[in-house]
C-alpha cells in the first residue's frame, strides 16, 4: 500500500535499483530485538562476513550456511546493563562492540574469541555518559562522554585481545557533541556534529578541533554520519531525525551539505526526503546510499547523489521492520524486525 | 557550489588549519 501511494518521481527505476531478497534468519529465543550489524570473522584460515543480533540482554553471533541459511555459533549473555546498539567496526576483524546502557550509553564493550583461553569473552573499554560513539577504520574507537564539569573525547586504538593499545584525546568544543563520522580518504581527519547544530572538524593524531561551522537553524538536531573530502571541499551527509515536515520541501530524511573548511560556509548540495506522508526514524548511510526505518514499518531507501529515494521495502512477514543496517563489505542491506527476524538484502 | 558562495577554496585545508589550530 505504502508503494503505492509513492509518486512516480520517488521511484523512477526501482527495477534497476531494487531490494532482491538473499537470506534470512530468525531467533526464537530472541524476545525483543534492539540491534542487527555484521563483523568480518576469522577462523580456520578464512575470513568471512557474519551477522550479529543483539537483544537487551545477548548478542549472538551467525556464520552463514550455504546456499542461504545461517546457524548461530555463538551467544554472549550480558544481563547486568541492557544491551543498546551494536557499534559498527569497519575493517575490524574477529571484534563485535556494543554500547550498553539504560537512557544514554554507560559501558561499550567488546566480544571476541579468545584463542588463549579457546572461549567466547567480553572486555569492558569505557565507561561513562557517553552521548556518542562510532568506529573507524584501523581498528579505532572514539566516544564523547561528559562529567558534571567537562566533555570528553577519546580515541582508543583497539587491540585484537580486546583491550586498548593507545588512547588519545581530542579538544572538544563548547557544545555536546552528538555523533561522529571519519572523512573518507583522510585518516587523520574526522567530523562531528554538535548540539548547537555545528560541524566540527579534528586532526585525529594531533586531537587539534580544527574548525566550528554552523549549518545554520533550518534543519534542528542534524546528526552527521559520512564525510567526503573533495577538491577543497568537504561534503558532509547529514539526517534530521527530529525535522518537522514542511509544505515546500516535506520532510528531509537526509542532506549532503557541502563545506568550505577555510571560511567555515556551507551549501545545501543534495537533499533526499522522506516518502510523502512518512514520519522516519534514525537511519543508516553506507557509501553513498542511505536508507531508514519510517514509522510505518517500511524501510525507504535514497540514493544520496541523485536526492532520490531508489528502493522501498514494505513490512516483512513477520511485520513491521524496526531496524535496518547496510552490511560491511558492500554485502547488502539488513532489516530486522522485534521478534528477532532478520532479512538480508542485496542492494 | 562556487567560489563566489564558499569562499576561497584550499585543496590543503587540513594541513592549513591543523597548522593554524591551538595544539
Amino acid at each position: 500500500d505504502l508503494a503505492e501511494q509513492l509518486t512516480p518521481e520517488l521511484l523512477d527505476s526501482p527495477r534497476e535499483e531494487s531490494l532482491q531478497f538473499v537470506s534470512e534468519l530468525k531467533d526464537p529465543s530472541c524476545a525483543c530485538a534492539v540491534d542487527v550489524g555484521t563483523v568480518w570473522w576469522a577462523a580456520a584460515g578464512c575470513r568471512e562476513l557474519r551477522v550479529v543480533t543483539a537483544s537487551e540482554s545477548a548478542v549472538s553471533l551467525w556464520e552463514p550456511l550455504p546456499p542461504d541459511c545461517w546457524a548461530k555459533i555463538h551467544t554472549w549473555h550480558l544481563a547486568e546493563i541492557p544491551v543498546i546498539q551494536i557499534v559498527p567496526l569497519p575493517d575490524t576483524c574477529n571484534l563485535v562492540c556494543v554500547a550498553l546502557g539504560e537512557l544514554e550509553i554507560g559501558e561499550i564493550r567488546l566480544l571476541l574469541y579468545s584463542s588463549e583461553t579457546d572461549s567466547f569473552k567480553h572486555s569492558l573499554v569505557k565507561t561513562g555518559n557517553i552521548t556518542a560513539v562510532v568506529g573507524l577504520k584501523d581498528q579505532r574507537l572514539v566516544s564523547s562522554s561528559r562529567t558534571m564539569q567537562e566533555q570528553q573525547l577519546e580515541v582508543v586504538l583497539l587491540s585484537e585481545a580486546g583491550g586498548s593499545k593507545d588512547r588519545q584525546t581530542l579538544m572538544p568544543p563548547e557544545e555536546t557533541v552528538t555523533a561522529f563520522a571519519e572523512v573518507e580518504g583522510m585518516r587523520e581527519a574526522l567530523v562531528g556534529t554538535t548540539a548547537g547544530n555545528s560541524v566540527v572538524i579534528w586532526n585525529l593524531k594531533t586531537g587539534q578541533l580544527l574548525r566550528k561551522m554552523h549549518i545554520g537553524y533550518s534543519y534542528p538536531a542534524s546528526i552527521c554520519h559520512r564525510a567526503y573530502s573533495d577538491s577543497g571541499l568537504l561534503f558532509v551527509v547529514l539526517s534530521h531525525p527530529h525535522a518537522k515536515e514542511s509544505e515546500s520541501c516535506g520532510s528531509p530524511a537526509f542532506r549532503v551539505v557541502a563545506f568550505n573548511p577555510r571560511t567555515g560556509r556551507s551549501t545545501g548540495v543534495m537533499f533526499c526526503c522522506l516518502p510523502p506522508g512518512c514520519a522516519g526514524r534514525r537511519g543508516d548511510v553506507w557509501d553513498r546510499t542511505g536508507a531508514a526505518v519510517l514509522t510505518s514499518g517500511a524501510v525507504a531507501v535514497w540514493d544520496l547523489l541523485r536526492g532520490r529515494c531508489s528502493a522501498l521495502l514494505p513490512p516483512g512477514p513477520a511485520g513491521r521492520w524496526a531496524l535496518c543496517r547496510w552490511a560491511a563489505g558492500g554485502a547488502g542491506l539488513l532489516a530486522g524486525s522485534h521478534d528477532g527476524t532478520v532479512r538480508l538484502y542485496r542492494y | 557550489c562556487s567560489e563566489s558562495d564558499l569562499g576561497p577554496i584550499s585543496l590543503n585545508w587540513f594541513e592549513e588549519l591543523s597548522a593554524e589550530a591551538p595544539p
